[in-house]
């Protein structure tokens, strides 16, 4: 009867540098805010009828999740935004929050991993392409747009190739050997580019530590299109 | 499932997607 705890499924979330959003979805609307709190409004009734009947706001780092029911719980309207708190506000950490709202959580973490796998954290201009590390770390997504209409996506699964042509592979793990050696050459510029956008992320967040005032230098763009 | 993620897929949020590469140099 060991207690389970919510970070065995999910670690807290992160939505630092991440843009708004509101998305609807069937039985909520999940949005980013302009604070980067991420919000969840559960939604009750269908078409006009249908009201946010709960809240949970949670906080960029993931850490603190405040829950409420609007008016009472007879619900608000759904509107463009969330619902403003009202007095009573529930208030607890990600490490105490009651298991009725893990599935909650777990769904806000997913919409929030599959935006941070969207955003450009580092976009190096190389000559032969335009590298993009993504936001999704650890181990994030790298998107690789060859000036010449090639292109590769990278994630901790799989390396996609789309040749010029629009014939696309898909290799395995850090595999190199590809279908041609065209191909090959391809794959091993991705490769190098990964690398020193990695370096790079790196360097730039030991001198964001340095700073002063916490400067926060991402996203960044190096260098420019030949 | 009460919280699919089906809703993940649709055109407006890929359009968010779009806009978050960077502006310009493309």
């Amino acid at each position: 009867n060991r207690m389970r705890t919510l970070q065995e499924f999910v670690s807290p979330l992160r939505a630092h540098r991440l843009k708004p959003i509101r998305q609807k979805t069937k039985n909520a609307v999940v949005s980013i805010l302009d604070s980067e709190e991420v919000c969840m409004e559960l939604l009750k009734g269908n078409g006009a009828q249908e009201r946010v009947k709960e809240v949970l706001r949670i906080s960029s780092d993931g850490s603190m999740v405040h829950i409420y029911c609007p008016n009472e719980g007879r619900g608000f309207p759904l509107d463009d935004r969330p619902p403003s708190p009202p007095d009573d506000v529930f208030i607890y950490s990600f490490d105490n929050l009651p298991e009725k709202y893990w599935k909650k959580y777990q769904y806000a973490s997913k919409f929030i991993h599959l935006v941070r796998s969207k955003t450009p954290k580092i976009t190096l201009y190389t000559k032969y392409a335009k590298c993009m590390l993504m936001e999704n770390s650890p181990q994030a997504d790298v998107e690789v747009c060859f000036y010449d209409g090639a292109k590769i996506n990278k994630t901790s699964e799989f390396l996609r190739i789309i040749e010029k042509s629009g014939k696309s592979h898909n290799l395995k793990g850090e595999m190199v050997n590809g279908p041609s050696e065209e191909v090959n050459s391809y794959v091993e510029h991705a490769h190098e580019a990964h690398q020193t956008c990695l370096d790079l992320e790196s360097i730039i967040a030991v001198q964001e530590e340095r700073t002063e005032k916490r400067m926060s230098f991402f996203p960044i763009i190096i260098g420019r299109r030949p | 499932d009460e919280f699919d993620t089906e809703a993940f897929r649709d055109d407006r949020l890929e359009a968010y997607f779009k806009q978050l590469v960077p502006p310009g140099m493309k």
